[in-house]
């Protein structure tokens, strides 16, 4: 889940 | 979410709405360079590769629709639209983007989190942002009479990026091992390229005079 971390960003 | 980068997202959204509505409304794309406009169809391309694979939330899998379709129209506005590519000054507007692709394709190449292609597309996407405004930075330089829609459209946009920058304190602050330095040092170059820009942009705000950048 760590690498969703800043993918979750636009 | 948190309320810094909501109010980025909603800022890099304005700026795109100011952007399409003075093509829009007006007609024309004077002043406005194809060149930062073409970069940013790239870094939204290169970005989103995961928006049809990874599903992240509702107002992610938007606003990326959103970005992507408003980027691609400006671009096809300023080429195609007969009457709005007549006000694109091509001759001025002369920054020759491989030399900011090719570098921050090499750069993808070899600083990323992870070598997959995904990884180092979003990387390069990453990099490539941070750069994609020097055309339109060159462009106003040149042209030295910035209207107050373009004016507003840098603004916002470096606004934005200000404001992911409070977003990713907030985070790192908030969350456990929320550490990525790639994004962080690209959105901190990005901000400080505009920091010229609101200088000039302040000053002219604050004694009400039109905005001019040194030559």
């Amino acid at each position: 889940a760590e690498e969703y971390s800043v993918k979750d960003e636009l | 979410m948190n309320i810094f980068r909501l109010a980025g997202d909603m800022t890099h959204l304005m700026s795109v709405i100011v952007l399409l509505l003075k093509i829009h409304t007006i007609k024309s794309c004077a002043g406005i360079s194809l060149k930062t406009q073409e970069l940013y169809a790239l870094v939204f391309a290169t970005r989103y590769l995961d928006i049809f694979t990874d599903f992240i939330s509702l107002y992610n899998t938007i606003m990326k629709l959103i970005f992507l379709a408003s980027s691609f129209s400006i671009v096809w506005y300023m080429r195609q639209h007969k009457i709005v590519r007549r006000s694109y000054d091509k001759d001025q507007d002369t920054f020759r983007h491989l030399f900011l692709i090719l570098p921050c394709l090499l750069l993808a190449l070899f600083i990323n989190e992870k070598f997959t292609f995904k990884e180092v597309m979003w990387t390069f996407s990453l990099f490539l942002e941070a750069v994609a405004i020097l055309p339109q930075l060159v462009l106003l330089q040149r042209t030295r009479n910035i209207d107050n829609l373009t004016g507003q459209y840098v603004f916002l946009l470096g606004a934005y990026r200000a404001l992911y920058i409070l977003n990713w304190i907030y985070r790192y602050f908030t969350e456990p091992h929320y550490v990525h330095w790639i994004t962080w040092i690209s959105g901190l170059v990005q901000t400080l390229l505009y920091a010229d820009f609101f200088y000039y942009y302040f000053n002219s705000w604050k004694n009400n005079v039109k905005l001019q950048l040194p030559a």
